[in-house]
């Protein structure tokens, strides 16, 4: 599922 | 990623690694508050859940496991590597003032209701409160030794770095997280009385004393 903007972030 | 972001990371990967060659080196964790660093494994554990179902970048994965790693390493270290030097009359701060609040605020404000978006919102909230007990300890102690005043200053910046990070990505990507920012606002402000000593008070000093 496309990735939740803010969950890139460590 | 922005440069704001990555010295973030930077930073708060020294600020774990310093902690963790201290304790390992002097082979002592004195005046280190074994409640702040459980806490903090329970930020990683509770955030970085999706290792097991989503792959971001190399560099998003290897430093989420290197983050867990060194943060139950650490509390190994000090709940039964030294635990004699674990100065537990000092490291009084009761956690589940800070647990509880923080899992039902997770339950009510939140992005999406679902278990990993939960857990994620706990490990933020969390976070910034993270350090209350390692605070707590050095103002009833009245002091630090030298080494954690470095931790405590990278682990502080990593967060200031990241709300700049924020606002780049609010500029340029029109990017934000409400949570995640509010969150870091406030985990910075716990810092600000240290950064100030830290400061002022770090030139030369061999400890850092806190007026209690």
């Amino acid at each position: 599922e496309e990735e939740a903007p803010g969950k890139d972030e460590l | 990623m922005n440069i704001f972001r990555l010295t973030g990371d930077l930073s708060h990967l020294a600020a774990i690694i310093i902690l963790l060659l201290k304790i390992w080196k002097t082979r002592s964790c004195a005046g280190i508050s074994g409640k702040s660093q459980i806490l903090f494994a329970l930020v990683f554990t509770s955030r970085y859940l999706d290792l097991l179902t989503s792959f971001i970048s190399l560099y998003n994965t290897t430093m989420k496991v290197i983050y867990i790693g060194c943060a139950y390493a650490t509390v190994y270290l000090i709940y039964a590597k030294f635990k004699a030097t674990y100065d537990g009359n000092h490291d009084t701060f009761r956690v589940e003032f800070l647990v509880v609040p923080v899992g039902g605020l997770a339950f009510l404000v939140n992005h999406d209701f679902s278990p990993l978006e939960i857990l994620w919102t706990f490990s933020i909230y969390l976070e910034s409160v993270a350090i209350l007990p390692q605070l707590f300890m050095i103002s009833k102690t009245g002091e630090a030794e030298t080494i954690t005043t470095h931790y405590l200053f990278f682990l502080g910046l990593y967060r200031a770095l990241y709300l700049i990070n924020w606002i780049w990505r609010f500029y340029f990507e029109g990017f934000f997280d409400m949570i995640a920012i509010v969150a870091g606002v406030v985990q910075t402000i716990l810092y600000c009385d240290f950064f100030y000593l830290y400061v002022t008070k770090g030139e030369g000093r061999s400890q850092l004393s806190i007026p209690t």
